[in-house]
């Protein structure tokens, strides 16, 4: 008797859990949903930018690219050889040009 | 030539979470530590 | 006892899932402060300025940043048509999405560090919809929303806030 209480103890819980799975799904499309109209709103694109000077203050000293890139565009990375410092990063894009910056505060 | 999971790591621009460059970050620096 | 065993694993499984979608909604939030926040300080800004910034000085989002010491060479290779690009390291780098940088200019105030002062808190709050707010508070106090998740109905939210 003990076990079948559980079991239904157990099944009782994962329904609850399941319908808050489901709830947190709707929110997280809700959530995704309202950054998508924010960030697609005329006033707001044209505000959405951040300076140089934000940029090198972020990575102090380092050399820094920007890549902007149509959607879809797949960045690659190889796994590197042991032994080798060699890394690479392929970009590719199969809708429009990649835009490359080389930010660099000197 | 195309990568695997086991030759690379993918990110696509608009399509895959952050979660995918901080693995491809720590791939990196792993690379580099050994 | 096989069944119950199982249903044991299933409701793992289901806690496990649901600590996963918390997190993810945590960063929806806070990408979204951050998003704001950068178009509200641009906005003052170019009040202030009376004009818009520099040509060439600023970064359009949505971008990439790749960073690594300044002593690395990069070899760079391009299609004639900046379809493809093949980049050479003989250093580590690191790379990192818009949203990672506003964290870091300090856009979202903290909160995913759970410190943000009270002022920030206000505004931060004032950036998300009413249903939200309770959330950005416990995140500034450091309370993650993995272990406590929303418990207002989706039918609450309003979509018009993004809007105005």
């Amino acid at each position: 008797k003990e076990i079948v209480d559980r079991l239904r103890y157990l099944e009782a819980e994962i329904e609850d859990l399941e319908l808050k799975e489901k709830e947190l799904d709707q929110q997280k499309l809700w959530l995704q949903q309202s950054i998508k109209n924010v960030k697609e709103d005329s006033t707001n694109k044209s505000f959405s930018y951040i300076t140089h000077e934000d940029i090198c203050d972020c990575f102090n000293g380092d050399t820094l690219l920007a890549i902007q890139a149509p959607s879809g565009t797949q960045l690659e990375v190889p796994v590197p050889h042991l032994g080798q410092k060699k890394y690479q990063i392929n970009l590719n894009s199969h809708s429009g040009p990649i835009h490359v910056l080389l930010i660099n505060k000197e | 030539a195309s990568l695997t999971p086991k030759t690379g790591l993918l990110y696509k621009f608009n399509g895959s979470p952050s979660k995918s460059l901080k693995e491809i970050n720590n791939m990196i620096k792993e690379g580099g530590q050994k | 006892a096989q069944e119950c065993q199982n249903l044991e694993i299933e409701k793992q499984r289901c806690i496990e899932q649901i600590k996963q979608k918390r997190a993810q909604l945590q960063e929806l939030l806070l990408q979204q402060i951050a998003f704001k926040n950068l178009v509200q300080r641009n906005q003052q800004n170019e009040q202030q300025h009376q004009s818009p910034p520099v040509l060439n000085s600023t970064i359009q989002l949505p971008f990439l940043i790749i960073n690594t010491s300044k002593r690395t060479m990069i070899d760079c290779s391009i299609s004639p048509d900046k379809f493809e690009y093949v980049f050479n390291f003989d250093n580590t780098f690191e790379i990192h999405d818009d949203t990672e940088v506003l964290k870091r200019m300090g856009m979202s105030f903290g909160l995913e560090a759970g410190k943000c002062s009270a002022e920030d808190l206000r505004t931060a709050k004032s950036l998300v919809p009413k249903a939200f707010e309770s959330f950005v508070t416990d995140m500034s106090a450091g309370i993650s929303w993995v272990n406590k998740g929303p418990v207002f109905s989706s039918t609450q939210v309003d979509l018009s806030f993004d809007i105005a």
